[in-house]
């Protein structure tokens, strides 16, 4: 595991943080789910807590789907190539590539089509990134920067688990020898788009 | 950025199957010295991600600059640190990744930490 230069985090003060998407995006509540449940997954191993806001503009983390040049000098590609993007501590910001055939529901890796991605594990990763965590060289690591079309990849490894409680300590409630279990391969229908 | 209307709805096309990284499948094999047409798109890929600082007229030789980008890029994804653009490095180029660079201002966090120390073999006197 790595962090960013200078290893920025959020603050103390700062261990409750709220979310928003961009309204323009009119997320439905099953895409939304998806990014909860990202969170949660890094606040089980953490004191960090994540709260659902509707305003966007006071909202700590803001996520947005988006498209090319959205502003932030970090362009999106279109489909494929570079997915997602997130600024390091207390940016908050978390963009998602619009052009990309996002799987928010079912089995990704039976989909049928060849560009599916997985929005769950890159949501995962890219809140690592929010909260000040670098890329890994660990392939099993979700820090880890590629992760191919029709992939699923959605828990901590030990890499990911440790960098992060470098950062803010343990959830106390934590117990590190039960992991996640991984509830979202029950249907294989090819997977529910955005 | 708060200010920009660029932002749109998701509308993906399944149909769709472009891949802005699969031309370098194209450069399989290819090493120091080589000139291939397009080669400066590699560069450009590996100047966004951390790995080459110039961002000035890239060219589509092989030189000594991407060279040792590639090591770079190798060590940090547990590749063989050839500096050849072989099958396994190009492969793993074209995937899709976060738009995050792997080395920024020129500290790369990804892989120092993790290299094999060296041992010092003292005499205590």
């Amino acid at each position: 595991y790595t962090f960013f230069t200078n290893k920025p985090t959020w603050p103390d003060s700062k261990h409750n943080l709220t979310y928003a998407f961009w309204p323009g995006n009119q997320l439905q509540s099953n895409a939304k789910v998806i990014f909860s449940r990202a969170f949660q997954r890094w606040s089980a191993v953490t004191p960090l807590n994540f709260t659902e806001t509707d305003f966007y503009l006071n909202a700590d983390i803001k996520i947005g789907f988006f498209k090319g040049d959205h502003g932030d000098g970090e362009s999106f590609d279109g489909q494929m190539g570079t997915l997602a993007h997130a600024f390091s501590p207390t940016s908050g910001l978390f963009h998602l590539d619009g052009a990309e055939d996002w799987v928010i529901d079912g089995d990704v890796t039976t989909s049928t089509s060849t560009v599916a991605i997985d929005l769950e594990s890159v949501a995962v990763h890219e809140i690592g990134h929010v909260l000040g965590m670098g890329h890994s060289s660990v392939e099993e690591a979700i820090m880890y920067p590629s992760i191919s079309a029709r992939t699923r990849k959605t828990e901590l490894a030990t890499d990911d688990i440790q960098g992060i409680q470098e950062l803010y300590g343990s959830n106390p409630n934590y117990n590190a020898s039960s992991t996640p279990s991984d509830t979202q391969k029950e249907t294989s229908d090819g997977g529910v788009r955005i | 950025y708060q200010n920009s209307n660029t932002a749109t709805a998701p509308s993906p096309d399944p149909t769709t199957t472009s891949n802005p990284w699969d031309l370098f499948h194209n450069f399989s094999g290819r090493h120091k010295g080589d000139q291939v047409s397009g080669l400066a798109n590699l560069k450009q890929y590996l100047h966004q991600f951390g790995y080459i600082n110039s961002s000035s007229n890239f060219t589509d030789n092989f030189d000594d600059t991407l060279e040792s980008a590639l090591k770079q890029y190798q060590k940090n994804f547990n590749l063989n640190a050839t500096g050849i653009l072989d099958n396994s490095t190009v492969q793993l180029m074209a995937i899709p990744r976060c738009g995050n660079a792997d080395i920024v201002n020129g500290t790369n966090s990804m892989n120092s930490g993790k290299s094999a120390r060296t041992t010092l073999h003292t005499v205590s006197h």
